[in-house]
């Protein structure tokens, strides 16, 4: 969607480290 | 400075902040292996045990066939934690060169070897704890990590 507002790269960084607290040890990115 | 420094220096800070009796602010005071053996001592002691880190030679000075067998137990035993505990192989992944660390503390080629580091704390039990340490760091750092931590993730072959 081109007029969604980019993610912030605070938000972007937020997002992969909880998605890696969140992940099965192990199982791809 | 090249993007191979910046993943050294980067996860050199990310490391900095291990409280290991070996020296390791510095990259060439990690070229030994023996700090990189005690933080992942610390990271995961069940694996990288007593019996293990016993075997890293401390004091070898200059060295570089003792560096170089340090930090070939330290890959190594890396390498088993990928397959034994995340059961998965590096497939592609290029390993790093030991000698050129060991020798000339090579800072692309010890930029890879810390940055399997990364793949064993994403794994290990303590992993809330480690990730919410480098979400601590400066953005720019943390955006390295995460970077370094994608690009190791392409490689997992189950």
């Amino acid at each position: 969607d081109p007029n969604k507002p980019a993610q912030s790269n605070e938000r972007v960084l937020a997002n992969f480290f909880n998605s890696l607290l969140n992940k099965k040890p192990g199982s791809p990115a | 400075m090249d993007e191979h420094e910046i993943l050294c220096d980067s996860l050199m800070t990310w490391l900095s902040n291990f409280d290991v009796p070996a020296p390791h602010q510095y990259p060439h005071e990690v070229t030994d292996g023996v700090a990189i053996a005690q933080i992942l001592g610390q990271i995961d002691g069940e694996f990288f045990d007593t019996a293990w880190l016993s075997r890293i030679k401390e004091d070898v000075g200059d060295n570089f066939r003792l560096k170089t067998n340090n930090l070939k137990k330290v890959l190594n035993h890396m390498i088993d934690y990928f397959r034994e505990v995340t059961g998965n192989e590096l497939v592609g992944f290029q390993l790093p060169d030991l000698m050129a660390i060991s020798e000339q503390t090579d800072k692309q080629q010890l930029g890879r070897l810390l940055q399997l580091i990364l793949g064993v704390v994403v794994n290990c039990s303590k992993k809330q704890h480690y990730i919410e340490e480098i979400m601590q760091l400066d953005e720019d750092v943390q955006h390295v990590v995460m970077t370094a931590i994608q690009e190791l993730m392409q490689h997992y072959v189950p």
